[in-house]
């Protein structure tokens, strides 16, 4: 059977009611940094062996997307008489690497483009990750400043050509 | 045998992969040569059929597969906890996982080291015929290559950027994510049958006739197409010699030779003691051509002097001779007098070693001309020895008419050419 844990089958129920919240404002920002290891590498092997009870459960119940955007935007209007949450050195510095890995100006700020940044479909696995005591890459890959060696010559002179011309499509 | 599978199981030293990079990090990629998976049944998409699902994923794996000395094969027998990777879709809270999934939108999948892979189902996964929604395929790529041991690269192009980019969504293994797996696994390595460009003829737009080349590379029962201007595969390549060759055996081919003169354009294919001749025109081989000779024909009838079974074989358009190959000798048979020059030689006195000892001296598996590096090739197993063309000559004239040059790793040379599970082949 499809899996599912509720009575009334509402973990299975039309994911069209299901939305992930977007992230608007500093505080969700600092949980997008923090789950995908921006402020400190995450040890993915660890998670993979926690026990599922011992585990924060922090999926929502089936929410109209409207509602969240409002619900976030709410948030991130200023209130009176709160004060503006502070910004730690750890959050500026992590935001600022994740801008310039995603190629976006770097201002430290939660502008537009980092928004957008955050908010767009992405992999669930942390972009640094602690493996067996070594970190796995930085976010940058050295690999993509090797340069390839392999050795191109023309076949002119014999009057052919080479017919397979490059096809993105298989 | 594939003696990659020997390097790999070495406890130190001498694997094919990067040697650093393996023992630092023991852990990081799967130490055998076929690997099992299984789109567990609790974990059907609820958005495709379950054939489509699994044909997708079937593809994603044969990416991978196309580029490292690794298989993959779907189990749908054994118990779980045998299968080497399964996959499944879930939503929220799913299949026992400690990651939760966060509904439509930002997730859409994640991939444990080693282990499983799950699919957000609340995102709107699709086929590759259908352009709408998130690529399947693309995130299952993406996803399999974090359980191979790749991490998230931020580069424009690479599969394993972290976010999602529709605009590419049937994005291909690039250079460079190739050269990232292959520090993991290493690379292909293993002796082809025959190797050779396949000569025709078409008109241009202009209506002049231009004569073009394709390179093919021969291995058992498959072949594939190499693109020189890409240093790779054709994309989807390999495939079945029956479905590509009609009428050739299936495999194991000895030699392709194909005799291009003023008078003659014939194209035959060996195997044991047999050839065939193949009709271009109609992409098959003949069973009587137009001479009235029939086919499959005995190499000693069409070739008077030659015995089969021969190792290899190759036709130098300089002299118009077909060159045989078989143990340590060559026989020169010319294609005007249809018959052979002199008594079989040796290989070494015909073709002598520019660097004393370094010669293949028998049981070649390939003897090839590309057009595309005006040289002619000799393989033996993973080695290839080029042989010494006017251009070396003219850099270096102490080099030996016909000599071959020191051998060097065929897998340097041509790239990424490797097997798939067969279960993989239409």
């Amino acid at each position: 059977e499809k899996l599912f844990h509720h009575r009334d089958h509402s973990d299975i129920a039309s994911s069209s009611q299901r939305w992930a919240r977007p992230i608007l404002e500093q505080t969700a920002a600092e949980q997008y940094l923090s789950k995908y290891g921006w402020t400190e590498q995450i040890n993915w092997t660890k998670i993979q062996h926690q026990k599922v009870e011992n585990i924060e459960d922090d999926y929502r119940a089936p929410k109209d997307l409207l509602q969240l955007i409002r619900e976030a935007s709410s948030d991130s209007k200023p209130r009176q008489p709160q004060a503006v949450p502070t910004r730690s050195v750890v959050y500026i510095e992590a935001l600022k690497q994740f801008q310039k890995a995603n190629g976006i100006p770097v201002t430290g700020e939660l502008d537009t483009a980092t928004k957008g940044a955050m908010n767009k479909p992405r992999c669930g696995v942390p972009d640094k990750v602690l493996s067996e005591g070594t970190l796995m890459y930085n976010g940058t890959s050295d690999i993509a400043n090797q340069t390839s060696d392999f050795h191109r010559t023309t076949a002119d002179n014999n009057g052919g050509t080479n017919v397979t011309v490059s096809s993105n499509s298989r | 045998k594939k003696r990659f599978l020997q390097l790999l199981f070495t406890p130190r030293g001498q694997v094919s992969a990067n040697p650093d990079l393996v023992n630092k990090l023991p852990k990081m990629a799967f130490f055998k040569p076929k690997l099992t998976w299984r789109l567990m049944g609790e974990g059907y998409s609820n958005q495709l059929s379950i054939e489509d699902q699994k044909h997708v994923l079937r593809m994603a794996f044969r990416m991978w597969s196309e580029v490292i000395p690794l298989e993959f094969e779907e189990n749908i027998q054994s118990p779980a906890s045998m299968v080497d990777i399964k996959l499944g879709f879930g939503t929220g809270r799913h299949m026992g996982c400690t990651r939760t999934f966060d509904g439509n939108g930002h997730e859409f999948a994640h991939a444990w080291q080693l282990g499983d892979i799950h699919f957000d189902d609340d995102d709107h996964f699709t086929t590759p015929s259908n352009g709408n929604g998130i690529s399947l395929l693309k995130v299952a790529v993406h996803e399999l290559g974090h359980v191979l041991g790749l991490p998230h690269i931020y580069r424009h192009g690479s599969v394993m950027q972290p976010s999602y980019i529709p605009e590419d969504s049937m994005s291909e293994l690039d250079w460079l994510d190739r050269k990232a797996i292959q520090q993991l696994y290493g690379v292909c390595e293993s002796p082809f049958d025959t190797v050779f460009d396949w000569i025709h003829r078409e008109k241009n737009q202009y209506g002049e006739a231009v004569i073009q080349f394709i390179t093919y590379f021969f291995r058992n029962e498959l072949y594939w197409l190499y693109e020189n201007r890409n240093n790779r595969t054709r994309y989807g390549d390999p495939i079945s010699i029956s479905v590509g060759w009609q009428g050739i055996p299936s495999g194991s081919i000895d030699a392709f030779v194909h005799i291009w003169t003023w008078t003659l354009d014939v194209i035959y294919f060996f195997k044991g003691t047999q050839f065939w001749r193949y009709d271009n025109e109609n992409d098959q081989t003949y069973t009587e051509d137009a001479e009235g000779d029939k086919y499959p024909k005995l190499i000693s009838e069409g070739f008077p002097g030659v015995q089969g079974p021969i190792d290899t074989a190759f036709y130098h358009n300089r002299d118009q001779n077909i060159y045989f190959f078989k143990g340590s000798n060559v026989v020169i048979f010319n294609v005007n007098t249809n018959q052979i020059n002199g008594h079989p030689k040796r290989i070494i006195d015909v073709f002598p070693p520019v660097v004393q000892n370094d010669h293949p001296i028998e049981n070649l598996n390939v003897v090839y001309y590309s057009y595309h590096y005006q040289s002619i090739f000799f393989f033996k197993n993973n080695f290839f020895w080029k042989v010494v063309n006017d251009w070396d000559k003219k850099k270096n004239p102490l080099l030996p008419l016909n000599g071959l040059m020191p051998k060097r790793k065929i897998s340097d040379q041509w790239f990424d050419i490797c097997d798939v599970h067969y279960s993989m082949l239409d």
